[in-house]
């Protein structure tokens, strides 16, 4: 492939996807939605700009849509947040950044960057995460913001199935694997 | 979880991964989203990869780094690389879940263990593909 051949791809998470789960209208918006986001970073390499940047830009569309598991959308933690993690990293000189744990960052993406360009760190996690980020001039939002009602109900039936289901001694903890298949959505 | 991995016309890949974790998870807990190496690797020797899945299989497993080691020091291609680690070292240990990735050479490969696996890509004709199955 020539020098200046450029190439993206993404994904929006992969799982227990089967055919029949989302109706086809449903289906359309999620396609709509991914090719969005392909076109975010496209755009950024089709003129001559960085991976990095493209990258940066397709996720961060991810991010805003409800329908992924990321940002706006994030699944709920047992005790009804969200703790966002990332992480970004630049094969030219393998330089790094992630975040875990974050509460408020409105792109979580963003955040791992910033850590990578304006820290000597590779990952900064929790509430440190948070205070370095509320430094950083990136866009911040309540907790609360990333909700959304598809996600409030997946963690109230898993309380639901969690309190009605006690755990044997030595049974593992709820995990995805243990999931109804689609609940592990995107 | 999110991710996107491209390489630019200067020949630099990138991989960018963020994720909300897994739905209820407890004591904040962290999967391999953020770490260098298990679900994001960038470098311009072999390939840029992004991971999605069972977190704790891709941390154990290094997915995103033991794919660029098998470029680098085994001489693998890109696909042979990915399918190796994704259905002969995840998927026996119940690891479930896909990588995306991009090879040096600009050349895109998504591959998945899964029934389904959110995705896009353009191919090296220049047509846009997307794809949920």
């Amino acid at each position: 492939m020539s020098k200046s051949a450029v190439a993206i791809a993404i994904h929006g998470g992969a799982g227990v996807l089967t055919p029949g789960l989302l109706s086809p209208e449903k289906e359309d918006e999620v396609h709509q939605a991914l090719a969005d986001a392909l076109a975010a970073g496209l755009v950024i390499l089709d003129r001559g700009g960085s991976s990095l940047d493209a990258v940066e830009a397709s996720v961060i569309a991810l991010e805003e849509c409800p329908w992924f598991n990321a940002g706006k959308g994030a699944v709920f933690t047992d005790s009804g947040h969200h703790e966002l993690d990332a992480a970004i990293m630049s094969g030219a000189d393998r330089d790094a950044g992630a975040i875990a744990g974050a509460h408020f960052i409105r792109n979580p993406i963003r955040g791992a960057r910033a850590v990578m360009q304006h820290s000597e760190h590779v990952m900064l996690a929790g509430a440190g995460a948070d205070e370095f980020l509320a430094d950083q001039a990136l866009p911040q939002v309540a907790n609360d913001w990333f909700d959304t009602s598809l996600r409030r109900d997946q963690w109230a039936q898993n309380r639901e199935a969690g309190a009605a289901a006690t755990l044997e001694p030595g049974q593992k903890e709820m995990t995805t694997s243990s999931l109804k298949p689609g609940q592990k959505f995107g | 979880t999110v991710g996107a991995v491209a390489r630019d016309a200067k020949g630099h890949v990138a991989a960018a991964t963020s994720t909300g974790g897994i739905t209820n998870k407890r004591y904040s807990r962290v999967g391999d989203t953020p770490l260098i190496g298990a679900g994001t690797w960038a470098d311009d020797r072999d390939a840029a990869i992004s991971a999605t899945g069972h977190g704790e299989y891709f941390i154990r497993t290094a997915v995103a780094h033991d794919i660029a080691a098998r470029i680098r020091h085994a001489g693998r291609h890109l696909k042979q690389a990915c399918d190796e680690v994704v259905f002969e070292e995840l998927k026996p240990m119940g690891g479930m879940g896909g990588v995306i990735a991009v090879s040096a050479s600009g050349q895109p490969e998504l591959v998945f263990n899964t029934p389904g696996m959110y995705r896009a890509w353009r191919d090296e004709q220049g047509r846009v593909h997307t794809a949920i199955y």
